[in-house]
């Protein structure tokens, strides 16, 4: 683990007041390595150390602390503040009671955006809403039908229309949603390339007829490098309100937390840590800053 | 830029920087370079191109394995597994396999041992209604070893060739279904075994860890994690149409040396390639 290596670079505890150059860059390469290694993206790794190495440079070294300790202090700190602190807990406090509220799920094939439209359904039920799944995904063989299954499984409503492409299908649902007042209305799109073209124009399409006030982007926490280009190319397409991140219950670090919501500013709102319904949670970034650190 | 000067520090730097981006991960990025500096100063190359064709060469070799199993063996049951994380596309790339081998006229059966997750034999069934093959079936939440166990039994007795074995996502870090894998592994050679035969003899055993393109150094914890639930006998990286590059691949084939068979580079029944290590690196230096 990061805070580890640290510790075993630069032992234990000292008189000096401050970190020398050459252990402050010692430092900042392990830390450099273990972001990269968490699939941090190369330029976010980059710009981390160098604000990191600002900090380091006038930092005093606490006397109960070894120098270890401090720059884990630091670096912990730092992962939280470009996370957006507890933005992500307040976020999932928002109510949408009272206030007709379609969403969409959208990101690229097999993601978890399915899965991850069941489990917010299951979260606004028990807040004592009427949500209602809608499947827009007519590509996918039985994508229709492992929505109504995940409805039924958590006791709430699957729209099932007779529109035959997904705009129009949005449509229908839309104002079905209205007129038997069902809200929130979760729209579970097909999964598609952010390189492709024609899809993602449907994405714009899908997105004018829905008026959605979340647009969540489900992607995968385990991510490589690609998170960013990924994350910037639905974000321009179809206006992100949010990122969820699924299956953080694998030993993956889950850079792409870090990478996203630094270069495109969204915040990261929920992590999927399972594959049954109630497996979701607010993104802390205080719990990923010390899964990171180990 | 052309003469001594082309590989200086900014082309080595960056090397290194299309290396990690392309997901080869820092450590194997870093022994890359290392090595392409001091073979080109042995070798007095002073030039990108030629750099280029020693670097291609050396990720090529780096994907070669010993005694790489066939995926198709005569005269056996060819008993086929898909295994690896959830959503990789492990039922999408059992269908092009089966087109593949139906393709070849050998008769074709799948299994639909993921038991678990919402509507996943109903997708395999719709592949099965498309493609041209049977889907043999459990109970909703069954044992999915059963659903092995029953469906080589009928393969046996149907004198079919390849049976495709369908099995649901699984985290590598989850015990329990770490277990379960193991389990259905071996489910074929009981079978046999129960007929008092030799599984060595009747059956030709693929087990398949199907890899998702866009993922990051998680994979290398996936195959080492799985050929320890099951033994791995070749890797297959999907979503390669991508931006992503794959090259999670090298440290993964260097740990678990298994090689790559397949690519998948789509979600339709023929968007599948046979790997072929040299245009890999080739597209990963692109
Ligand atoms: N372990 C784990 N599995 C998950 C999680 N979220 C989703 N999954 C699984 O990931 C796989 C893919 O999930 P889906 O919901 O079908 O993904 P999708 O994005 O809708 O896929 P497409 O519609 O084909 O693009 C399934 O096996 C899910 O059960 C998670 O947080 N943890
Ligand atoms: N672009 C692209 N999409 C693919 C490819 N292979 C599969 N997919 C898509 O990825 C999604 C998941 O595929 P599945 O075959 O359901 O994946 P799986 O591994 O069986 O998923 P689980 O059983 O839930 O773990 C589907 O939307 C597929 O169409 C590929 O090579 N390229
Ligand atoms: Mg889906
Ligand atoms: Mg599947």
């Amino acid at each position: 683990a990061l805070s580890d290596r640290l510790q075993k670079i630069l032992g234990g505890f000292r008189s000096r007041a401050r970190l020398n150059a050459a252990e402050i860059e010692s430092g900042l390469r392990e830390i450099r390595i273990a972001l990269l290694e968490a699939d941090v993206n190369l330029k976010v790794a980059r710009g981390f150390v160098t604000r990191l190495k600002d900090k380091l440079a006038s930092e005093t070294v606490g006397r109960a602390l070894t120098p270890a300790q401090t720059i884990v202090k630091l670096v912990h700190e730092e992962m939280v503040n470009v996370l957006g602190g507890d933005e992500a807990a307040q976020l999932a406090a928002t109510s949408y009671a009272g206030r007709f509220s379609p969403m969409m799920l959208i990101g690229l094939q097999g993601s978890g955006k399915t899965t991850t439209a069941g489990k917010l359904a299951l979260r606004f039920r028990n807040e004592g809403q009427r949500p209602l799944l809608v499947a827009l995904d007519l590509k996918r063989p039985a994508a229709v039908e492992q929505v109504s299954i995940i409805a039924g499984e958590i006791g709430v409503a699957a729209h099932s229309g007779t529109a035959t492409t997904p705009v129009d299908l949005a449509r229908e649902a839309l104002s079905y949603a209205r007129k038997e007042g069902f809200s929130p209305v979760l729209f579970d799109t097909a999964g598609r390339l952010q390189i492709d073209t024609e899809l993602m124009d449907e994405l714009t399409a899908i997105r004018q007829v829905v008026e959605p006030v979340e647009v969540f982007l489900v992607a995968d926490a385990m991510t490589g490098q690609e998170a960013v280009n990924i994350a910037q190319a639905f974000n321009e397409k179809v206006a992100l309100t949010g990122v969820i991140l699924s299956k953080f219950d694998s030993d993956t670090r889950g850079g792409a937390a870090l990478s996203i919501r630094e270069t495109v500013g969204v915040p990261i709102r929920f992590v999927g840590t399972g594959e049954r319904p109630d497996e979701i949670e607010p993104f802390y970034p205080e719990r990923w800053a010390s899964w990171i650190l180990g | 830029a052309t003469g001594e000067a082309e590989l200086g520090e900014e082309y080595y730097s960056e090397l290194h920087d299309a290396l990690i981006l392309a997901d080869i991960g820092a450590a194997l990025a870093e022994k890359t370079v290392s090595w392409l500096r001091t073979t080109s100063s042995e070798q007095g190359v002073s030039s990108s191109e030629v750099a280029r064709q020693l670097l291609k060469q050396r990720l090529t070799e780096m994907l070669a394995t010993e005694e790489p199993k066939p995926l198709f063996a005569d005269e056996r049951l060819n008993v086929i597994l898909f295994a690896g994380v959830n959503g990789t596309g492990k039922t999408t790339m059992l269908a092009k396999i089966a087109r593949l081998l139906l393709d070849e006229n050998l008769s074709v059966v799948a299994a639909a041992a993921d038991t678990f997750r919402a509507a996943a034999v109903e997708q395999l069934s719709i592949w099965g209604q498309r493609v041209g093959f049977p889907v043999i079936t459990g109970a909703q939440g069954a044992d999915p070893a059963s659903v092995v166990y029953n469906t080589v039994e009928h393969a046996l007795a149907q004198g079919k060739h390849a049976v495709l074995i369908d099995t649901a996502g699984r985290m590598q870090t989850k015990t329990a279904l770490m277990d379960e894998l193991s389990k259905i592994g071996r489910a074929a050679r009981k079978v046999v075994e129960k007929r008092g035969e030799d599984p060595d003899e009747k059956l030709h055993e693929v087990n398949l860890l199907v890899l998702d393109a866009t993922t990051g150094q998680n994979a290398i914890s996936q195959a080492k994690l799985f050929s320890e639930a099951i033994a791995l006998h070749g890797l297959v990286l999907n979503k390669i149409d991508g931006t992503a590059k794959g090259g999670v691949i090298f440290p993964v084939v260097a740990t678990a040396q298994v090689p790559v068979m397949f690519l998948g580079v789509g979600e339709d029944v023929d968007d599948i390639v046979e790997f072929d290590a040299a245009e890999f690196a080739s597209a990963l230096l692109d």
